[in-house]
């Protein structure tokens, strides 16, 4: 463990509290809608849960496994709430990209690019695949709507700022003790290449007081 | 050198 990736970890999980604390000031404003994207938040809950098939076999540290169980409750959770208790603020309308295009991609590489050919690799290669592309429709939604709430973009912010310290610590690692996967390289370079944009406007206008606005 | 994945990233 090193410090990039603890204080990458930690803003993964400040992002999921910023969007419960998002969710739950969204739902005290009657008849608003969230602006969160449920298919990405879906995304994301089936990213841990084929991901984390190791949980009880391959046992790392206490913090290994306690972050994993909370990965998977919490986005386990978040779907839930979206789906059944907060469901009004969810407008399906805004929700519009086209999800089962990447869950299928992300499959079919998994099939063809793996470390392995065994159902624990390639359920494993399928989440990290996803996960590069789960931010998706979210981002789609946000240009759809033109604008975001400081706490929706505080929300990708924190999402951004674990990816980018995330390739950090894999240069790091690289150096420190010869650590490779390529896989997990690419995928993660990829995603990072995501925020781009995002990374440019919340600099340019959300810390200088402005509202999130698509140029 | 070719190394095993260590898989002890989240």
């Amino acid at each position: 463990m090193n410090l990039f990736r603890l204080v990458a970890d930690l803003m993964h999980l400040v992002s999921i509290f910023i969007l419960l604390l998002k969710m739950q000031k969204t739902r005290s404003v009657a008849g608003r809608c969230s602006r969160i994207s449920f298919k990405t938040q879906a995304l994301y809950a089936t990213v841990f849960l084929t991901r984390y098939t190791d949980l009880f076999a391959n046992f790392q540290s206490l913090y290994n496994t306690t972050m994993k169980v909370f990965f998977i409750a919490s986005s386990l959770y978040i779907v839930f709430l979206m789906k059944f208790k907060f469901k009004a603020t969810n407008d399906p309308r805004l929700d519009t990209f086209k999800a089962q295009y990447v869950v299928g991609g992300a499959a079919a590489l998994a099939l063809i690019v793996n470390y392995a050919f065994t159902v624990q690799e390639v359920l494993w290669t399928f989440s990290i695949y996803l996960e590069a592309v789960a931010i998706l429709p979210q981002l789609f939604m946000l240009t759809k709507t033109g604008e975001a709430e400081v706490i929706t973009t505080h929300y990708l912010f924190a999402l951004g700022t674990y990816r980018g310290l995330y390739l950090v610590n894999w240069i790091y690692r690289y150096w420190t003790e010869y650590y490779v996967d390529w896989i997990v390289w690419i995928a993660g370079a990829v995603q990072t290449g995501l925020y781009c944009d995002f990374f440019y406007i919340y600099f340019t206008k959300v810390l200088k007081g402005a509202k999130f606005e698509l140029p | 050198p070719r190394q095993r994945i260590k898989k002890d990233e989240l």
